[in-house]
């Protein structure tokens, strides 16, 4: 056998984004060559340098006598779609920053490209705010349970070092329990007929403070998070409360909405969407904002979630004109027995009816952990290598579907992940050979 | 490999890595040199990931990379 003695990484553009974020319209292709004396990576950007170096290090493998070997390659590699996420949730249960750099190494393994970071919802408010400190001080776990400002950059920072966007979700109007403990006034009193009942709803949309904290917000979201997205969240948004109310009651009337409170949660995300447009971002919202009819601009991106009819949403959602994310078959805080990573690799993104352009405005998908049962002690092995199957899925061509052979290639993956200290749950029998005896 | 390259064409001949001469290094004509850090620490780590695992050598002294 000869050798190889170096794998020289070449970027040919002018411009090698080295110092840059990367986006959704980073270029992440690449082609490496492996022959003797040396291997030549040659990416456009470093987007696809990163992607690359993943695939090589793949390709070395040590024998049983502790050799390192590599075959002769030719490999030519582009994603399939330009957004491959990881939806966290840090705010059901706070995940430390450990947890969720490990899950940032996993993702660079399985070449996925956004860590969606469910960064607040009801139950907590982790996220600490340089404009409004008290959101965190009142609506953490407690002082220790909060993200800082060191962290958030850390966390952004590590991500850039491996070609991963960070896009915040700060949902709204719902799911917004947790800010009312430290923004006076931000929430719907809810009343029992005519007396209030001591409970608090949404947001409340008819004052005019309500907007002014959000622009306050939003302007610091903006400095803090460098993508050029920001997700509003936008889903299940009780009107109980709302309906309750007798000074919504009264505004309703005034602006004509009669009885509909769709019109009242369009009303306040149309006025946020706006907000975000005049702060330079773009919108990614979940799809009961498009399902109540919001005025959404073209360039909203819409995430589909819910696993009925979900193909029937992708139709809509793109026959409309904007661009959309599929969440919904990819779920992953859904348990069962057995080996269902199957049946996420089975999804296949862009079987719904619809014409070219349409499927051209599926700009990728999600896997999502949500944090009701998942803290940093079996956050990892849930995730890993289920959601891999999600990664291949948008990454890899259209007709890589044989089943027996992505269980071959996942379950030496998975090794991989374990050699490299992420500890992804088994897909079948079986063992990894580098595990020894005293191994746990 | 996972997930699969769009375009792969593997052939059985072996090549050999010696930990201690193996280097990633920015070729000529690159637009990112040394100074690039995000590369930089990437050839750190994926030379930590190939080599780094071994249960021969992992007790080995590293050779640091250039």
């Amino acid at each position: 056998e000869t050798e190889l003695f170096s794998l020289q990484v070449i970027i040919t553009s002018e411009d090698s984004e080295c110092d840059k974020y990367p986006g959704v319209e980073s270029d992440e292709s690449y082609q490496l060559q492996v022959s003797e004396p040396t291997a030549v990576l040659k990416a456009s950007k470093v987007w696809g340098a990163l992607r690359g170096l993943e695939t090589f290090s793949q390709l070395v493998n040590e024998d049983d006598y502790g050799s390192f070997f590599i075959n002769e390659s030719d490999i030519s590699d582009s994603p399939r779609f330009a957004h491959r996420g990881i939806l966290l949730d840090t705010s059901r249960h706070f995940l430390p920053l450990k947890s969720i750099l490990i899950n940032l190494d996993a993702m660079a393994f399985n070449k996925f490209n956004v860590f969606h970071w469910h960064i607040v919802d009801d139950q907590s408010f982790p996220y600490q705010s340089i404009t409004f400190p008290e959101l965190s001080a009142q609506g953490a776990y407690s002082y220790n349970h909060v993200y800082t400002p060191t962290d958030v950059r850390l966390v952004i920072d590590y991500a850039r070092l491996r070609g991963i966007r960070v896009i915040p979700e700060f949902d709204t109007p719902g799911h917004t329990e947790s800010w009312g403990k430290g923004q006076k006034d931000f929430l719907t009193p809810c009343y029992n007929g005519e007396h209030p009942s001591g409970s608090y709803g949404p947001v409340n949309p008819i004052l005019n403070t309500t907007y002014d904290f959000m622009l306050q917000l939003l302007k610091e979201i903006r400095t803090v998070f460098p993508d050029e997205y920001i997700h509003l969240g936008g889903d299940e948004v009780d009107f109980t409360c709302w309906r309750s109310n007798p000074d919504v009651s009264e505004f309703m009337k005034e602006r004509g909405f009669s009885h509909s409170y769709t019109k009242l949660e369009s009303y306040y995300i149309e006025k946020i969407l706006d907000m975000v447009s005049s702060v330079n971002k773009k919108s990614i919202v979940w799809q009961e904002v498009f399902d109540n009819g919001v005025q959404l601009q073209p360039d909203t991106i819409v995430e589909v979630w819910m696993g009925t009819l979900y193909k029937e949403e992708l139709r809509r959602v793109t026959k409309e004109g904007h661009p959309a994310i599929l969440a919904a078959p990819w779920y992953l805080d859904y348990i069962s027995y057995g080996q269902d990573w199957k049946k996420y690799y089975s999804v296949e993104p862009l079987d719904f009816l619809g014409c070219r352009a349409q499927k051209e405005l599926v700009v990728g998908g999600e896997a999502c952990l949500w944090g009701e049962y998942v803290d940093a002690t079996n956050l990892t092995p849930r995730l890993w290598p289920r959601a891999s199957a999600v990664g291949e899925r948008l990454w890899s061509s259209k007709n890589v579907t044989d089943i027996a052979d992505a269980y071959n290639r996942l379950t030496e993956h998975r090794c991989r992940m374990l050699r490299r200290g992420v500890a992804a749950e088994p897909l079948f029998v079986g063992y990894c050979s580098n595990e020894t005896g005293d191994r746990t | 490999l996972w997930p699969l390259p769009r375009s792969l064409h593997i052939s059985p001949a072996r090549l050999q890595l010696a930990p201690k001469r193996f280097q990633i290094l920015h070729g000529s004509g690159s637009s990112a040199g040394p100074r690039c850090s995000l590369l930089q620490d990437a050839f750190r780590r994926y030379y930590g990931y190939i080599f780094g695992y071994s249960k021969w050598q992992n007790h080995d002294e590293k050779k640091p990379l250039s």
